[in-house]
């Protein structure tokens, strides 16, 4: 595993503490979008299906565990727990994320590394993952006050998707036959949507004011 | 190449 993979890895993981800290902690899902979660909940289901069937290693098999655990257990809280769901901002969270998933299904059953099953599924959360932030960037553009937590979360996710494509460049020059043009072009397009808010969060940091993202 | 193979990412 490279550097960068790592660096990946551990921003992905650090966005979801990030978001467990701003739910668990303070008992708030405020800017949080639950389309969002719940599209990474049914990606994860779909990506990891191979778990207990395919062993790569102890540290791929704890962070499944743990991306699967969080995003099941974050649906859960803004679902469920009577603190939390009450910060919910339900009016302005109302990207159609259903209409995501039949498309993104249809594309994985045409373009796949190989048509079986489990192929399917990993392509269909593939390109699932790639377009789950849009709900989360719609609400974040509608909410006047955006918290540190709820930047700093994205931030993280952002940051993890353009380390994985480093990683890809560093893996397509160093390890032979390393050519995925699906996991490839679902990432950059998936980095591409960060673009915008990346702009503004740098500012904002730079120039020490408040986020927040034109309507 | 087994395509699994190439799924050792998250």
């Amino acid at each position: 595993m490279n550097a960068f993979r790592l660096a990946g890895d551990m921003t992905h993981l650090l966005s979801v503490v990030v978001l467990l800290l701003k739910i668990h902690t303070i008992k708030s899902c405020a800017g949080i979008s639950l389309k969002t979660q719940e599209l990474y909940a049914l990606v994860f289901a779909a990506r990891y299906l191979d778990l207990f069937i395919h062993f790569i290693s102890l540290y791929n098999t704890v962070m499944k565990l743990v991306f699967l655990a969080s995003s099941f257990s974050i649906v859960w809280y803004m679902r469920r727990h009577k603190i939390v769901r009450r910060t919910y901002d339900k009016d302005h969270d109302t990207f159609r994320h259903h209409f995501l998933v039949l498309p993104c299904l249809a594309l994985a059953l045409l373009i796949n590394e190989r048509f079986t099953f489990r192929e399917v599924m990993w392509a269909f959360s593939i390109y699932l993952e790639a377009v789950a932030i849009l709900p989360q960037l719609v609400l974040l553009q509608r909410t006047r006050n955006i918290d540190n937590l709820t930047g700093q979360y994205v931030f993280f996710l952002g940051a993890y998707r353009v380390l994985y494509i480093l990683n890809w460049i560093y893996r397509y020059f160093t390890e032979p036959h390393f050519v995925h043009w699906i996991s490839w072009v679902a990432g950059i397009v998936q980095t591409l949507l960060y673009a915008d808010f990346f702009y503004y969060y740098i500012m904002s940091w730079k120039n020490n004011v408040k986020l927040e993202l034109p309507a | 190449m087994d395509s699994s193979l190439g799924h050792d990412e998250l």
